[in-house]
């Protein structure tokens, strides 16, 4: 496998993730 | 009073069941309750400001606490009893001293109560947390339950978290996704992150501080039915620890029992990392397991215990039905290293890892 092909990764995903979702 | 106490543990007796020196026979607690034994777990038990970590046995009709006498004994100190509904499992919730949760039901989840021990040993304590159609349920990290509910239509998943006294402090929602959450994982470190598994071959993940479903991840139908049993992030990634459905068993030399996936959250894209197999020669698949620090361990179909080091990424120790009965169920003590192997008829092997 070859996790380079999941695409851009952020590392405040969770932070980022929280503020684009709906409240 | 007859007090009912373990047997002690003849170490010598059970080296022929094991082909590893990875596990070592401690003792072993013999229900006498006569029904089928359905669970066990670990808590800790405070009393007079001594922590004391003590082992939970559950049977259809009976939960027991067993208190530590030494280090290899136990005593049966305290049981609840239940009279309309069985026990399904139990539900260890971290962070919490003299309290234990079980869930109730005969196929599903009817119920859940909060098992408090008593300071005095007499009053049977237990509080009716929640009642219903109940899907999934999970102890969380910072004396949180989490539990979905209800039909598809009207699905709720609700935290509580308990008071210092076992009582309810708060409640809170999380916004439900449009598949029914069949089982709930937290995410190892990062304690306001939980994900969720679905009946649609799906990973939810919530923001537990706002309530907040972050993203539903659509994993491989090969994965239906699979537990997460354990969650990370590294490197902007997140990582499960899945059991392997095996639906291709036989199709295949390798005989997968636990996967490793990686999920880009941001993205959605996700990919199988690693298989976790079993020797070759060994047969059964997956019935039930528990997974702790990067240790796996797992009931087979065949009756033997099998354990592997995620690290190592390979099986480290087989333990194969002991007095010719096979094992049912698995799990590894969250107070301390030990495995807790069960036999249905009431039979719990304590093992410490090596």
């Amino acid at each position: 496998c070859n996790v380079t092909d999941l695409g851009p990764i952020s590392l405040n995903w969770f932070e980022e993730l929280s503020s684009e979702a709906p409240p | 009073r007859l007090v009912e106490q373990t047997e002690m543990a003849d170490p010598s007796a059970c080296d022929d069941s094991l082909n590893s020196h990875d596990l070592q026979l401690v003792s072993k607690l013999k229900s006498a309750s006569g029904s089928c034994s359905v669970d066990v777990s670990a808590m800790w038990w405070e009393r007079a400001g001594v922590k004391e970590s003590c082992i939970i046995t559950a049977c259809e009709y009976v939960v027991a606490l067993w208190k530590p006498l030494d280090a290899k004994r136990w005593k049966k100190n305290y049981t609840w009893h239940f009279k309309e509904i069985p026990v399904l499992q139990i539900v260890p919730v971290p962070d919490v001293c003299n309290l234990v949760c079980v869930a109730l039901g005969n196929l599903e989840i009817r119920e859940l109560r909060a098992l408090l021990c008593p300071c005095d040993d007499k009053s049977d304590k237990q509080v009716l947390l929640k009642s219903g159609n109940i899907e999934a349920v999970a102890g969380l990290t910072k004396r949180r339950l989490v539990s979905s509910s209800g039909t598809l239509d009207d699905q709720q998943v609700e935290v509580m978290t308990f008071a210092e006294d076992g009582g309810i402090n708060e409640k809170h929602f999380l916004m439900p996704p449009e598949e029914a959450v069949t089982t709930f994982a937290e995410v190892q470190g990062m304690e306001e992150t939980l994900l969720g598994t679905t009946g649609m071959s799906s990973i939810v993940i919530w923001n537990l501080k706002t309530g907040q479903l972050l993203k539903k991840v659509h994993i491989d139908e090969s994965y239906h039915g699979s537990v997460c049993h354990k969650a990370y992030s590294d490197m902007g990634l997140l990582f499960l620890v899945l059991n392997h459905p095996c639906a291709k068993d036989g199709q295949s030399l390798e005989k997968p029992v636990f996967q490793l996936i990686a999920i880009n959250p941001k993205t959605s894209l996700n990919v199988g990392v690693m298989l976790y197999c079993l020797p070759h020669g060994q047969a059964g698949r997956f019935l039930e397991g528990d997974v702790k620090d990067h240790f796996a361990a797992a009931v087979l179909t065949s009756g033997t215990i099998a354990i592997w080091d995620l690290l190592l990424g390979h099986c480290t120790a087989l333990l194969p039905p002991v007095s010719d009965q096979n094992w049912s169920f698995v799990k590894w003590s969250s107070t301390d290293s030990h495995l807790l192997a069960g036999q249905k008829d009431g039979n719990i092997f304590v093992y410490r890892c090596t």
